[in-house]
């Protein structure tokens, strides 16, 4: 052990074990946190070599192979709790990327939502058994997050009971979505519905890709691997394009929107049920922004205390880096930032949980809050989170340059969310529009609930702006 | 400026309503300002894009608020003493920080005072020293192995260097003494000039 951390650890004046159990939630999640990771730490299965030093192709062959042993693992183990399996996958994956992320993590989901009984007891146990890989097809190359400017098309034919899924010009086709490549073979493909000559919309639909045993493409599917990007080398990010295909009405998710064999389009109760998955996903973001700060704050706080650098007083010995007061004001804050995120993204987690089970009896009034902010809790941690990473690499001084300072890693593997699953500006003005209503209606005399309650004293005039 | 609606810079529920105050003032002058426009005959989109850098402001400045009551309402819970008080300090330390980053909101807000922003400053400073001593205990705590991390410079055991070195041996392109490359393009130009 490095002598300056033992002194750091022995002078420390609070028990670090009490904060990691707040942070985790309790002693006994802790507990359990750890049980479950040393299932990997104790695997010689696990222990690969440095994908540092590896090519992109060989890094996702690794990261695939990681997966699968993963997938196998869980299974033997018998972890089924999503927490515990979260645990296992992120101690798993190490600092790489998993192209089965989006599988387990989306498509699964997505079914579990929004799929009928009928379609569950169809999807599920075969995506569970891995005969359908799936991912998450939304985004494309001429459209992000204006889910509303999506081209991609599903045609219903009342004829043969069919969709038709078609992708009518270049920027329509879809761009990005994880795993997509090589990987999947099936896809939650989001597409404008027509049926009876009417849009109705963006609604999400099972497309099958690849044929399930050679796992070559269908007829009418272009897929491919989109390249290299800045950073998740083991994710093979896809572009798809639809010729006219075929699908089943069955596959057209349908616990909320429906067609009926005739053609009849059935109103969800609400639009933004239909983006359920998204707003699952913004709240992990959140506390994966708090995960990935602390993880950049950690290295650089211990390098800091082990680096000895410069003089504070002339002619004694350097001192650790961490007593100039400037890399205490570089890294204290972001330390503090870390320790805010890990707590609000469990909120934000909680609170998902919470409006979900309201959701499934039919309760939406806290719907448009939760929609707001997951969207803006998202953007801001993930804005503050990745500028903080890149501050982290350089109170590392050269050595944060290296990938072996892990934070490079860290940088680019994290630096997408401020972009996907909603790009932050976009997302900042969904969580305004909600703030604006809120506003105007506490004008009106409406009582606010939750987070904005505080426009309710604006209205009383409680709190005035000044003018600027 | 001139009325302060924090009594006391230490005092987390006091930055709570600071913060809570300015994301009202961002919200109703972002929505006033989309409403005059709406007044002028302007049309919905029109008056939302033009006003669309204030309403960022406004959420930005909401989710802020979130965050530092959270972290509050989270020192709520904790019972052990000693924890308490070192949360309590990055707690503070969150969100004076945050002020400090923000100031011009919170002045033209009349939130703070100057003289306020002055000690602010100085809080900051004194409570950079206050968390030294537990920095890395604190970062400890997070609890991320070192597989999870993959860093050298953050190891647990902070044995830095040897193994900067052991690492860097890896490299391909230290597979052999001499690079094939040296041979094709070096060693040719070195003969010409």
């Amino acid at each position: 052990m490095n002598p300056d951390l033992s002194k750091e650890r022995a002078t420390a004046t609070f028990n670090p074990e009490i904060v990691t159990h707040i942070l985790d939630g309790s002693p006994e999640k802790t507990r359990r946190r750890r049980e479950i990771e040393s299932l990997v730490l104790n695997d010689p299965a696990f222990q690969h070599e440095d994908p540092n030093f590896l090519s992109r192709s060989e890094r996702y062959e690794l990261a695939l192979k990681k997966s699968a042993l993963m997938v196998q693992r869980i299974r033997e183990y018998g972890i089924s709790n999503p927490e515990e399996i979260m645990w296992f996958k992120r101690l798993g994956v190490g600092s790489q990327t998993d192209p089965l992320n989006l599988h387990f993590g989306m498509f699964y989901v997505m079914l579990g939502n929004q799929g009928t009984e009928s379609q569950r007891e169809k999807w599920l146990p075969l995506a569970l058994r891995l005969q359908a890989i799936g991912t998450y097809a939304q985004t494309e190359l001429g459209h992000g997050t204006h889910l509303r400017g999506l081209e991609t098309t599903a045609t219903y034919d009342p004829s043969t009971q069919e969709f038709i899924l078609n992708s009518p010009t270049v920027s329509s086709i879809k761009w990005w979505p994880g795993g997509l490549g090589k990987t999947s073979n099936h896809a939650a493909v989001l597409a404008q519905l027509y049926t009876q000559g009417e849009c109705k919309g963006l609604h999400a639909f099972i497309v099958p890709l690849r044929r399930l045993d050679t796992h070559e493409p269908l007829p009418g599917i272009t897929v491919g691997d989109i390249g290299p990007k800045f950073g998740f080398d083991e994710t093979d990010n896809g572009f798809l394009k639809f010729d006219k295909v075929r699908i089943p009405r069955e596959n057209m998710l349908m616990k909320y929107a429906q067609v009926e064999p005739d053609g009849t389009y059935v109103k969800p109760l609400s639009d933004k049920l239909t983006y359920g998955t998204m707003v699952f996903i913004r709240s992990v973001i959140v506390g994966d922004s708090a995960r990935s700060l602390s993880k950049a704050c950690t290295i650089a706080i211990r390098y800091s205390a082990v680096r000895h650098q410069s003089e504070i007083r002339p002619g004694e010995p350097e001192p650790q880096i961490l007593d100039f007061q400037t890399q205490q004001y570089k890294l204290f804050p972001l330390l503090a930032t870390s320790y805010a995120f890990s707590f609000a993204g469990a909120y934000v987690g909680e609170m998902y949980h919470r409006i979900s089970g309201d959701i499934q009896t039919g309760n939406l009034n806290e719907l448009p809050e939760l929609h707001a902010l997951a969207a803006g809790l998202k953007a801001f941690t993930t804005w503050v989170a990745a500028s903080g990473i890149e501050e982290c690499r350089m109170a590392c001084g050269g050595h944060g340059y290296s990938r072996s300072s892990g934070i490079p890693d860290i940088y680019v593997t994290f630096s997408p969310a401020c972009t996907y699953e909603g790009e932050n500006t976009v997302m900042m003005l969904q969580t305004a529009r909600f703030l604006f209503k809120s506003y105007t209606a506490a004008l009106s005399g409406e009582h606010l609930e939750g987070m904005v309650s505080y426009l309710n004293d604006v209205s009383l005039q409680r709190v005035q702006a000044q003018p600027l | 400026a001139g009325r302060s609606v924090v009594k006391d810079i230490n005092d987390l529920r006091s930055l709570e309503e600071a913060y809570k105050q300015r994301a009202a003032w961002l919200v109703v002058a972002a929505s006033r300002n989309v409403q005059n426009d709406l007044k002028r005959g302007k049309r919905k989109e029109d008056a939302w894009n033009k006003n669309s850098v204030d309403l960022v402001r406004a959420s930005d400045a909401h989710c802020h608020y979130v965050v530092v009551k959270l972290f509050v309402d989270k020192l709520s819970e904790v019972q052990d003493l000693a924890a308490h008080r070192i949360l309590s300090s990055l707690c503070l330390l969150y969100a004076l920080h945050g002020i400090g980053k923000n100031t011009g909101d919170f002045l033209q807000a009349g939130l703070l005072t100057t003289s306020q922003l002055e000690q602010i400053q100085q809080r900051i400073k004194d409570l950079l020293g206050v968390i030294r001593p537990n920095a890395v205990v604190l970062v400890d705590a997070f609890d991320h192995s070192d597989t999870h991390l993959g860093s050298i410079l953050g190891r647990y055991d902070g044995n830095v260097y040897e193994n900067l070195f052991e690492w860097a041996k890896k490299s391909p392109l230290n597979k052999t003494q001499v690079h094939e490359s040296f041979h094709k393009y070096l060693k040719p130009l070195q003969s010409k000039l």
